[in-house]
């Protein structure tokens, strides 16, 4: 399944 | 009267509204790409794309938000989005401040091969927006309870989302009370805005779907949010 780039973003550093 | 506590709820959320905004030099492209259709569609679906990013970035800092259930993230954000962007996107076509080129941004959503049948409401409640000229704080809450609608597809934990959601609502009232005593009706009419934004979602999946007979290709990011295949 293709890696979810919501997903990305949410667990990327908040302010990134 | 707005407690301390309230007054630092508002303060984050204001603050994160605040700092995210979409790139100025995507704005600025408004002006300076030619005028076809064509170009239309795909500067709107980079600023849409680039809509989603700040959106995901203001959640994220929505006080006990990253504290919620993964999946439910997830669900809050999808149901949400396109409300939110059309929420932001009113606030921005009515604030109609400078560097926002707003005249270039509404003469190319016109002009993007929408269907007029879409158009028309979209443009409608822009400009209902636009009459209950919102202030920065009231614009900032309305999008995070805009988020933390908790009866969204597939959210789990409804009552998390509610316990998040509540403390906004409250302060919204407040604030409405107090920077509005001469319209005691006034955060009803704010509340009032949400629901035609359930309006427009149901609009917004439409529009897609007559871009797509027309073979536009969204990005991968708005194809996830927007479920599109």
């Amino acid at each position: 399944e293709e890696p979810s780039l919501l997903k990305k973003l949410l667990l990327a550093p908040a302010n990134s | 009267a707005i407690t301390k506590d309230q007054q630092v709820l508002m303060k984050v959320i204001v603050e994160a509204y605040n700092r995210h905004q979409i790139p100025q030099d995507m704005a600025k492209k408004l002006l300076q790409e030619q005028y076809s259709a064509e170009e239309n569609f795909l500067l709107l679906t980079e600023m849409a794309t680039s809509q989603v990013q700040v959106l995901v970035e203001f959640t994220k800092n929505i006080p006990g938000f990253l504290s919620l259930d993964h999946e439910d993230q997830i669900a809050l954000l999808k149901g949400s989005a396109v409300e939110a962007m059309f929420l932001r996107s009113a606030q921005v076509l009515s604030s109609k401040k400078p560097n926002c080129h707003t005249d270039a941004l509404e003469e190319r959503i016109r002009k993007s091969g929408m269907s007029e049948e879409f158009m028309t409401p979209m443009f409608n409640f822009y400009k209902s927006i636009g009459k209950l000229h919102m202030m920065q704080e009231e614009q900032a809450l309305l999008t995070a309870i805009t988020i933390l609608t908790p009866d969204r597809p597939y959210v789990k934990d409804q009552q998390a989302v509610e316990r998040l959601q509540e403390p906004m609502l409250d302060v919204l009232r407040k604030l409405c009370a107090l920077q509005h005593p001469q319209e005691p009706q006034y955060f009803a009419h704010l509340l009032g805005r949400l629901t035609e934004l359930r309006t427009l979602n149901h609009y917004h999946a439409e529009m897609l779907t007559s871009w797509r007979v027309n073979d536009h290709k969204f990005t991968p990011l708005l194809c996830e949010i927007w479920d599109v295949q």
